[in-house]
């Protein structure tokens, strides 16, 4: 795992209190391969290693703490920066839409984030499958809500999204939150880009969430700047998390965004969500 | 003359880096790098060559044999099948979450309808919400038979009437198109081995997200290892990823690439052809 990475990488140093250029350099170098492995941005990556290296330089070392400690220390703290602070949402006048990539985990989010509010908070939630490319998406949102006190609104025979919404906002004027489900996408899709600027220009989201798979390598942090660009997303959902994949690309996409991770997925069921802690993920990221 | 050193070591690094950016795995970049330093180290350039040149040729090389190992084409495999008699052939298609399973399902669907070939498909992801639906959704759209039961049926069930109804009706195909499934969940696993035990596949197909990161190596390498496959789909090509997935899951596994998902529609399914992937890479 990372951790093991890391320690390694550290243990070049073990047991010293000073560090030359050259033993720094070596540190640095099977750092930066560490934290590759759980899919950092490889910029990103360069510069938090540089940062470890600056602040392993200038920072003085508390007596009695190793200089390997002390390194693990510091990268934790940049982590849990680079995450930035949490963020809750009230569960009251909230209209939120849930954008992403093809198959990242969209629709599942949608009904796991409808249920959440609905159970834990009492509230009225009404919900918009806005995604009329893939099919059975509105049967599998209106399945996956079956059993809930969730509306679920959605026209299988249209083909046009954002009448749909326009209709859906119309008849849930009503409730707390209103989530609208879109379909997958990429910027590179022109239709499906005029789509999702129109339907973001009707609806006025207050929350605009970018769902990402865990899997996701390199291409998170340019994803999600496209995704930023189009409808300036406010928060990131980690999906997946039960699987194996570390999800250093969800760090990528803070990066790009600006905005913090309110979320996490892990696993198939409606239940399977579960609210944003930095110390959880780090901890898995390290792994 | 290529010397051990400080240089050599810089240059890697810097390759090392770019490798890692398409998403090539820790593991594939560090073999190939060795392969490099191996072949690099005490050669000599010849008068003129342009260093860069030779790199950029001996990357290449490695990687292409990474891609080219056990590399076989679809169409002509289904058409070696049914010409000598062996039908239905039998596909099953595997993979985690959101891979594109179902719509790479209906892509085989409709190409293989198109060269004239009578095809069956089994909806056995009975346990997700609106699969069955999706995959009907499509077959209906391609006028071809589904076999399907109801949410909550058994999978491996499914997929045996597909093969009896393929039987008996003289089809020559049958896709078993499976439920997405994390590799770390034994009993999801479990179930798989059992579809495959009981419709007993002429080809396996892995459906890997391009998108993947390292994740790809894990994935495949545990599907490779509980089940073993033939060969894997990279799907979602078109989008911003690079490709390296492809490189990461053959590597891994030693089986190769086989076609390459470059979209949505039913045509945007293409045989997997490594010099693209590579001329991808290099741009
Ligand atoms: N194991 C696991 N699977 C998940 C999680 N979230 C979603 N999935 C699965 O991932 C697959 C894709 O999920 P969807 O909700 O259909 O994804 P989507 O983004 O709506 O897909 P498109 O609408 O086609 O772009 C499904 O098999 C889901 O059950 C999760 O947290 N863990
Ligand atoms: N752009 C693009 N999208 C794709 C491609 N292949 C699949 N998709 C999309 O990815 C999403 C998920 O596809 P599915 O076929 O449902 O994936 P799956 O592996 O069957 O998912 P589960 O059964 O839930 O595990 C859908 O929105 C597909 O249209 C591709 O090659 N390119
Ligand atoms: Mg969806
Ligand atoms: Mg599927």
């Amino acid at each position: 795992g990372l951790r093991k990475g890391i320690f390694s990488a550290l243990s070049k140093i073990k047991g010293k209190r000073k560090l030359d250029e050259d033993e720094l350099q070596d540190m640095i170098r099977s750092l930066r391969r560490a934290l590759q492995e759980a899919d950092f941005n490889v910029r990103q990556t360069k510069e938090l290693t540089e940062r470890l290296a600056m602040k392993m330089k200038e920072e003085e070392i508390r007596p009695g703490i190793t200089l390997q400690t002390h390194a693990m220390n510091i990268l934790y703290t940049e982590l849990v920066r680079l995450l930035g602070p949490p963020k809750e949402i009230p569960p009251r006048g909230q209209t939120i839409m849930m954008v992403g990539l093809y198959g990242q985990g969209k629709t599942t989010t949608t009904a796991k984030l409808a249920n959440w509010w609905s159970t834990k908070m009492q509230a009225n939630v009404a919900v918009i499958e806005a995604d009329v490319h893939r099919p059975g998406a509105f049967s599998q949102l209106s399945q996956l809500l079956e059993g809930t006190k969730v509306s679920v609104f959605g026209d299988p025979e249209s083909k046009d999204a954002v009448d749909i919404v326009r209709r859906g906002i119309e008849k849930h004027s009503n409730v707390d939150i209103l989530i609208i489900d879109t379909a997958g996408r990429h910027q590179l899709d022109e239709e499906l880009v005029v789509e999702l600027k129109d339907m973001s220009n009707l609806v006025n989201a207050n929350e605009r969430i970018l769902v990402i798979d865990a899997q996701v390598g390199q291409a998170a942090g340019p994803v999600a700047a496209s995704f930023n660009d189009l409808v300036d997303v406010t928060g990131v959902i980690v999906t997946k998390l039960d699987g194996t994949a570390r999800g250093g690309g969800a760090l990528s996409a803070v990066a790009a965004t600006g905005s913090p991770i309110l979320f996490t997925g892990e696993g198939e069921n409606v239940k399977d969500l579960e609210k944003f802690e930095s110390d959880r993920f780090i901890s898995r990221l390290l792994g | 003359m290529i010397k051990e050193g400080k240089a050599l070591n810089a240059l890697l690094e810097e390759i090392e880096w770019a490798m890692l950016e398409s998403d090539i795995s820790s593991a594939a970049v560090s073999d190939v790098l060795g392969l490099m330093r191996g072949s690099l180290i005490g050669s000599r350039l010849r008068k003129g060559a342009n260093l860069a040149k030779v790199i950029e040729a001996t990357i290449k090389r490695a990687l292409q044999s990474i891609l080219r190992a056990d590399y076989w084409d679809f169409e002509a495999t289904i058409e070696k099948y049914i010409s000598e008699g062996d039908k239905p052939v039998i596909i099953m298609l595997v993979g985690v979450n959101g891979t594109g399973k179902t719509t790479t399902t209906a892509k085989i669907a409709y190409k293989l309808k198109n060269k004239g070939y009578t095809v069956v498909a089994a909806a056995s992801d009975t346990f997700r919400a609106g699969a069955i639906e999706q995959l009907e959704a499509h077959m209906d759209r391609l006028e071809i038979k589904c076999i399907s039961s109801q949410r909550g049926g058994d999978s491996a069930a499914i997929a045996r009437d597909a093969i009896s109804h393929a039987k008996a009706k003289g089809a020559d195909v049958v896709l078993v198109d499976t439920a997405g499934r994390m590799q770390n969940k034994t009993n999801l696993m479990n179930e798989l081995q059992k579809v495959h035990r009981v419709t007993n596949p002429h080809l396996v197909l892995f459906v890997g997200d391009a998108l993947a990161g390292n994740d790809a190596v894990e994935q495949a390498a545990e599907f490779s290892r509980v089940l073993t496959f033939d060969g894997a789909v990279l799907s979602k090509m078109d989008t911003d990823a690079k490709g390296g997935a492809g490189l990461s899951i053959a590597h891994a596994t030693g089986k190769p690439i086989v076609l390459v998902g470059t979209g949505q529609e039913y045509t945007d399914l293409h045989q997997f052809d490594p010099e693209w992937l590579l001329e991808q890479l290099f741009e």
